[in-house]
């Protein structure tokens, strides 16, 4: 591991004002495999309840516990030896408790990670296993997986116990079509968004498992991913992507658009789209939006940064001497942008 | 954003929604 910090990056100069993106530390997995997926989760070492990173390569899930001075150091790695892991699903307040999602393309199981407080040993066990289209992981130790075709589709509520040794399910009843993701929706905390294949929003009620509303938003934009929602006088926002979006000359690349609904009437206005600085051209790869922030990986190779609020791309971060971003994620406790790469390669960033 | 574009807009909209989708 080794701790880099000042390293100045690429910002987007056409804005009022510049943002600050900068280098504090990188973490390095001595770990052939290629690196897959980034986090952060709470974890108790030594007694102490703190923030630490959690990597995802091929085979391995490590934890890394801070030290001094933005340095990390690895403390725990779980194995796995036959199916890939695919991505971190982490429950947002939970401490000791991380899901992951294995699988090839798709996701084949969904596994929970935890160490019991007495001996600090490593444990997993298996959550879910089957076709799993749609994972997150929600507040209050909860999970929600989409799974199954067409016609044994299901949508699974699950809570865990503190210690991760039991859980509770719960049945959400299904929109009968793919779902492709799912976001929470801040400031409501028993709503739970969705967005399928056919390009429809759903609503859910988590408390009572009821499917509120389903509410088509245009065929041109299918296939879109929801990241985030926010509910505001009476209406919902939501932020989308568009893997598969085609570039449209008046906008640019639109990387992420901000709808607002209306979910009484199941009516929806586009509010503007977040596209790339002139000359910046790629497609979403990868992305996660925390508050009023947005960031994604484009096919380019290139991480781009916006503000929701001011609509702005922010920061740029081209790909470095070590090779192309592949994922990024906001860290869970504080505004640091974490990049990977497919070598193993680590960087924080605080914004 | 107005009522002409999204249509009656209402600030319990999930309460009401719950009330009235099938158990």
């Amino acid at each position: 591991q080794t701790k880099v910090r000042g390293d100045p990056v690429e910002i987007w100069h056409d804005s009022l004002e510049l943002s600050n993106l900068q280098l504090v530390s990188k973490l390095k997995n001595p770990s052939n495999s290629c690196s897959v997926d980034v986090s952060t989760v709470w974890w108790e070492v030594t007694g102490c309840k703190e923030s630490c990173i959690i990597t995802a390569c091929e085979f391995t899930v490590s934890l890394w516990k801070s030290l001094d001075d933005w340095q990390w150091r690895k403390v725990h790695t779980w194995h796995f030896t036959e199916i890939p892991v695919l991505q971190i699903i982490p429950l947002w307040d939970a401490c000791n408790l991380v899901c992951i999602a294995l699988g090839h393309l798709e996701i084949r199981e969904i596994r929970l990670l935890f160490s019991s407080g007495e001996d600090e040993c490593l444990k997993q066990s298996l959550v879910k296993s089957g076709n799993i289209k749609a994972v997150l992981g929600l507040r209050h130790k909860r999970l929600v997986c989409s799974n199954g075709t067409l016609h044994d589709h299901q949508v699974d509520l699950m809570t865990f116990s503190g210690s991760g040794r039991s859980k509770e399910k719960q049945t959400l009843m299904s929109p009968e079509e793919t779902i492709l993701a799912f976001a929470e929706v801040q400031g409501m905390q028993d709503a739970l968004l969705g967005t399928t294949l056919m390009s429809n929003i759903v609503i859910w009620n988590l408390k009572t498992g009821q499917l509120l509303k389903k509410m088509q938003i245009g065929t041109a934009y299918q296939a879109s991913i929801c990241h985030k929602a926010y509910s505001d006088m009476g209406l919902l926002f939501v932020v989308l992507s568009h893997p598969h979006g085609k570039e449209i000359e008046s906008m640019g690349s639109p990387i992420f658009r901000l709808i607002v609904i209306n979910p009484k009437t199941a009516l929806s206005v586009d509010v503007r789209p977040y596209s790339l600085p002139q000359g910046h051209t790629g497609r979403f790869l990868d992305g996660d939006v925390k508050d009023n922030l947005a960031a994604a990986v484009l096919t380019s190779g290139t991480i781009a940064v916006w503000d929701l609020f001011l609509g702005h791309c922010r920061a740029l971060l081209l790909p470095n001497s070590d090779g192309n971003w592949s994922f990024v994620k906001w860290s869970g406790t504080d505004s640091c942008l974490l990049a990977g790469q497919k070598n193993g390669s680590v960087f924080v960033y605080s914004y | 954003c107005s009522e002409s574009d999204l249509g009656p807009i209402s600030l319990n909209w999930f309460e009401e929604l719950t009330s009235e989708a099938p158990p």
